[in-house]
């Protein structure tokens, strides 16, 4: 897994 | 039109030293309920998200919905010119490319006004659910911005276990390692001194210490924090800014290899 998308693991883009 | 004005502007000043080490840019997003911003940090490991409802403010008149970009290192600079006892307000124009920051002392005496550029930033916003976390613990700001500041003496990163009986914080690293544990308050005579746990299962997680000393800037803001956890959940702090609104950080787990 990227280090740089870790936020977006755990919750949605709006 | 918008415009906000706050007679206790330090709280605009300790925001600002709360987000800026984390943050270099960030969106304020203003309408009428009041003022909110979410930014992840550079590497996307923890997120920030602040609120400042209308209510909180002394005026606030927010016309139209408007998204301001910010360099938050030049707010801070503008920030610092603020005394701490001035009143701070900001105000732009609908579909303005700046917003100005006017200062007021207590007698009105001085009066500053400070313009700055707003940016065009594309940033991603993320949808963050209500949550029912397995452990909550509060306790004063101070106690853990201290414990922050000496187990990051000891490693990189900090487990958190939190079990009925208390809370652990321990650190290993070259030199050694560190425990500190709290036990819940026997008797709470001062609510900001105590440490109260809610705790529906237990859960122990590991942290970065760097981004958890980032989020202790913000102990000035708040005599207590909280901290929400479930396993393999961002760890949630969270800082009650008194009678306006809140600050919270988002810390991803560190996974173990």
């Amino acid at each position: 897994i990227e280090r740089q998308d870790l936020m977006s693991l755990y919750y949605p883009k709006l | 039109m918008f415009e906000a004005r706050l007679l206790r502007g330090s709280i605009l000043k300790k925001v600002l030293e709360a987000i800026k080490d984390l943050l270099t840019q960030a969106t304020f997003d203003c309408d009428d309920s009041g003022i909110q911003l979410q930014a992840m940090d550079n590497s996307h490991v923890s997120l920030v998200s602040l609120q400042l409802r209308a209510d909180g403010f002394d005026k606030y008149r927010c016309d139209r919905n408007i998204s301001m970009g910010m360099n938050l290192n030049s707010v801070a600079k503008i920030l610092k010119c603020a005394g701490d006892k001035d009143t701070v307000t900001m105000k732009a124009q609908d579909n303005a490319d700046t917003v100005t920051f006017v200062f007021e002392s207590p007698n009105q005496e001085k009066v500053s006004d400070y313009e700055m550029k707003l940016m065009n930033l594309d940033l991603e916003h993320l949808g963050i659910p209500e949550t029912e976390y397995s452990c909550t613990i509060r306790m004063p700001s101070a106690e853990f911005a201290r414990i922050c500041r000496d187990l990051s003496q000891f490693g990189d990163s900090m487990v958190i276990a939190c079990t009925k009986e208390g809370v652990k914080f321990s650190a290993t690293g070259e030199i050694g390692s560190a425990n500190i544990k709290l036990a819940q308050t026997a008797s709470v005579d001062k609510e900001e001194e105590a440490v109260i746990i809610e705790m529906d299962e237990p859960v122990t997680l590991t942290f970065a210490c760097q981004y958890l000393n980032y989020f202790t800037k913000a102990t000035s803001l708040s005599p207590q924090v909280q901290l929400s956890m479930s396993a393999d959940v961002p760890l949630v702090v969270e800082y009650r800014i008194q009678d306006i609104g809140h600050i919270r950080y988002y810390l991803a787990p560190k996974i173990e290899d």
